[in-house]
């Protein structure tokens, strides 16, 4: 799968995510 | 005992990735077999892997005596209501989580034994009307119930000796959650997959939820068994219960999807199906490391490994009847194999 099919991919995912959630 | 058994057939030439029959566990006073598993267990010093059983209404522990005898440690006496389902809790020793209730989980128990009072004991955990449970790393143990119409998720720890500490909540998602799972490779990080075909994402720690992705139409009702974080991707293990065979695909029984978090975009990396020419639907099964087995309606049980997508290895029904569950076990590679009649068979992979 390229980065085209699934978007910009962050290895920080799950920090990036956690920070942008409700606490 | 030997015409009892059943041949393994190999469907590929992985010349060494083969299903052996090891032992048998004989219990004469077994009528059914409810759930089967491992557990490490450590007594006069001595740490064991030994092999779990549960009928409706007891949990018996084995211990290997020789190479191919099991005689059982303890047995466990449960009240009135049924034995559902045993919760293997990862790493840990001497602690067997039990689900008990009719058709659905009412309770949770733990079954320990006590070197205070040298005292084999049971313990009750939680009661509710509870949907999905999993034994997480680090002693723990999450579970989601219904109570009207709010949904709660709740993680509990247990202490060494068996002592359940105090609980953490997680931010419970709309959809009722079906099934749980750790996501290697991140440590705070669990999925659940939903009644409506979703993916949500909580982190431990904090307690937020913090995804929700669909998983598509063509597959309803997925179960997640294993997750994985990989260079940004989050690499998902689902089984299909009620998926339909496709020209395509065949009967597929687990497939790997891989997630973009940031996005909640998927592509399917790998399926893996029913042997060709086999007739049968998925049961029920479970996943280790890259392994996959389940039994089938047919009776058997296959196993797959999901990196080739391929079935390589089938245990047909025996001549003393169906198969009717598979477990992996705790340590190696051996599998555990139960008939309805009681009856539990231990293969090496």
């Amino acid at each position: 799968c390229s980065d085209s099919d699934l978007g910009p991919i962050s290895l920080n995912w799950f920090e990036e995510l956690s920070s942008e959630a409700p606490p | 005992n030997e015409a009892e058994q059943s041949t393994p057939v190999l469907f590929d030439d992985l010349a060494e990735e083969n299903l052996q029959f090891v032992s048998k566990l004989k219990d004469s006073s077994s009528s059914c077999a409810v759930d089967v598993s491992t557990v490490w267990w450590e007594a006069a010093g001595c740490r064991e892997l030994c092999v779990v059983t549960a009928c409706e209404n007891s949990v018996s522990l084995w211990k290997p005596l020789a190479p191919d005898h099991w005689g059982k440690v303890y047995t466990w006496q449960l009240g009135e209501i049924p034995v559902i389902q045993i919760i293997p809790l990862l790493d840990t020793c001497n602690l067997i989580c039990i689900a008990l209730g009719n058709l659905e989980i009412g309770e949770i128990r733990l079954l320990l034994y006590s070197s205070e009072n040298d005292s084999f004991k049971q313990s009750l955990v939680k009661t509710g009307n509870i949907k999905a449970v999993l034994g997480l790393k680090d002693r723990r143990l999450v579970s989601s119930s219904r109570s009207m119409q709010e949904q709660e998720v709740e993680v509990v720890s247990f202490s060494e000796t068996g002592r359940s500490k105090h609980g953490q909540t997680l931010m419970p998602p709309e959809e009722t959650i079906l099934a749980f799972a750790e996501v290697e490779g991140v440590k705070d990080a669990l999925l659940g997959t939903t009644a409506m075909n979703s993916i949500v994402i909580w982190n431990l720690k904090t307690g937020q939820l913090l995804k929700k992705m669909h998983i598509g139409y063509s597959y309803p009702a997925s179960i997640c068994h294993r997750a994985y974080s990989d260079s940004g991707l989050l690499f998902v293990v689902l089984s299909h219960p009620h998926a339909k065979e496709s020209e395509s695909c065949g009967n597929p029984a687990f497939r790997v999807i891989a997630f973009n978090p940031k996005t909640a975009r998927s592509t399917g990396v790998i399926f893996s199906s029913l042997p060709p020419g086999h007739a049968g639907r998925y049961m029920e099964g479970e996943v280790k490391d890259a392994l996959a087995a389940a039994v089938l309606s047919s009776g058997a049980i296959a196993v797959w490994d999901l990196l080739l997508g391929r079935c390589t290895a089938l245990l047909p029904p025996g001549p003393a009847g169906s198969w009717a569950l598979v477990r992996w076990s705790a340590g190696g590679s051996g599998l555990l194999a139960g008939r309805g009649d009681g009856g539990v068979c231990l293969y090496r992979y």
